[in-house]
């Protein structure tokens, strides 16, 4: 059956994007199908496959807009004002992937830094919401609202629940990033994935050539810890 | 006369909120009255200033509400959506301030990672928009969008625009960063400031301890540069 993941968190540059387009690149190499949805109006997962965001004929807002419940000559950016004022407007992802789905092994969504009704969408659409938190004390201090927020979407859209933290830009040159893995093992227990992606500048430099990181730079650690992570949703959430 | 500074980019974690409380201190340092403003709803300035969310008896949320245009009972989360079908919602916020401007030398504005009607009432309200761009591909791939619509938001409200672009996070031991501001400066020429704030773990951590990062380590590489650029940001627009 096909898996839906989401990659969602509302503090701002914690790697949404880059764990997205690693993530769904390295399942591809090993031989799935997968459908990558960039839901940021900013449109960094498009960027950095090396789509140029003015030249797509549709977007994701095309899928949206198929859903007879919004006109469909707006932008993404726009389907947020849009989507707030519609009934059962949380659902509208859902609906829009229902029709794809059986055509993938895997559909991954990349979410904008917010929890704006897009980031509802995604939340309510997927099986497993995978939240990367910087190892950082300003992106760790959200995330109790966050989870707090997710529980309550997904109660009210009457879907379960299961959320993964990811720790990502681990410095390990700083008693910092370690300080704030500890704590979040601490207080989140088996809900933070054991694979942590450490800080490697290749991956930052991936996306000015419009290649995945992992296929930019195939042996950076970042890179390597992106792989395993692959094989261990494998083996765990994805495999049932 | 009093000066209103904007910090925002709908891009995430480029040091909009860093950058707003370690110019707010340092103006505060050199006499200044200054009035910070949070008007991102995760709140990461409150909590950089070591006050905590859930104990706050009012937040700006309030004074918008005092505007008569918005019911008071949603936090500043629902604003957003409250907002957005409101007549003459993108002046709310300048209203609010219009009341409390002559009593600080300085008010400065923290945005949210979007460009929703909060960052759109932060545009309309400031004399000076500081974008803070990350030394880094995506920070700098989205820039022209965000500044065209800028620059609509400010034709429509029909106040005057200027803006400057900050480089933060500029991390020396890259090749990365380097390109990254010699292309800016080949676009934007005269906008981007001459000022620098480099990667420094201390900045990083101050937010951890609740204290900003040029008080909680004065010598850092970043607290000298963003006490260089208060004392720029007062010998040019600050000072007429
Ligand atoms: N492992 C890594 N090592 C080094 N740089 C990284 C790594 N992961 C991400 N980056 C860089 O850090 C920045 C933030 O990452 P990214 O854009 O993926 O975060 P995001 O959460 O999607 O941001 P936004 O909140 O704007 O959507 C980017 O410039 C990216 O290239
Ligand atoms: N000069 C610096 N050196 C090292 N770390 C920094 C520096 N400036 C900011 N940081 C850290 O980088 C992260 C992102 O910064 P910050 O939260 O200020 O960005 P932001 O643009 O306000 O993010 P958001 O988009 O979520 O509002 C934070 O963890 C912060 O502590
Ligand atoms: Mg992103
Ligand atoms: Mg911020």
């Amino acid at each position: 059956p096909t898996m839906i993941l989401s990659f969602a968190n509302n503090k701002g540059g914690t790697g949404k994007t880059t764990t997205a387009v690693n993530l769904a690149t390295a399942l591809a190499q090993l031989g799935r199908k997968v459908l990558l949805v960039d839901l940021d109006p900013q449109g960094s997962t498009t960027v950095s496959l090396g789509f140029q965001k003015s030249k797509l004929l549709y977007t994701v807002y095309d899928a949206l807009a198929q859903s007879k419940r919004i006109a469909s000559n707006l932008d993404l950016a726009g389907a947020e004002v849009e989507l707030s004022s519609i009934p059962g407007r949380e659902f509208v992802l859902r609906e829009a992937l229902a029709v794809a789905r059986h055509k993938y092994d895997a559909i991954l969504i990349d979410c904008p830094p917010n929890i704006g009704i897009l980031t509802v969408n995604a939340i309510v659409a997927c099986d497993l919401m995978i939240v990367p938190v910087q190892s950082e004390f300003l992106s760790m201090d959200g995330l109790p609202t966050l989870l707090k927020f997710m529980r309550i979407v997904k109660s009210r859209a009457k879907t379960d629940f299961d959320y993964r933290i990811l720790l990502t830009l681990f410095d390990k040159r700083t008693g910092l990033s370690k300080k704030v893995v500890q704590q979040l093992r601490t207080s989140f227990g088996d809900h933070i994935l054991k694979i942590v992606i450490p800080r490697s500048i290749r991956m930052a430099e991936a996306p000015s050539k419009g290649i995945p990181g992992i296929i930019y730079s195939p042996r950076n650690s970042a890179s390597e810890e992106y792989r395993r992570l692959t094989k261990e949703l494998l083996e765990g959430s994805l495999a049932d």
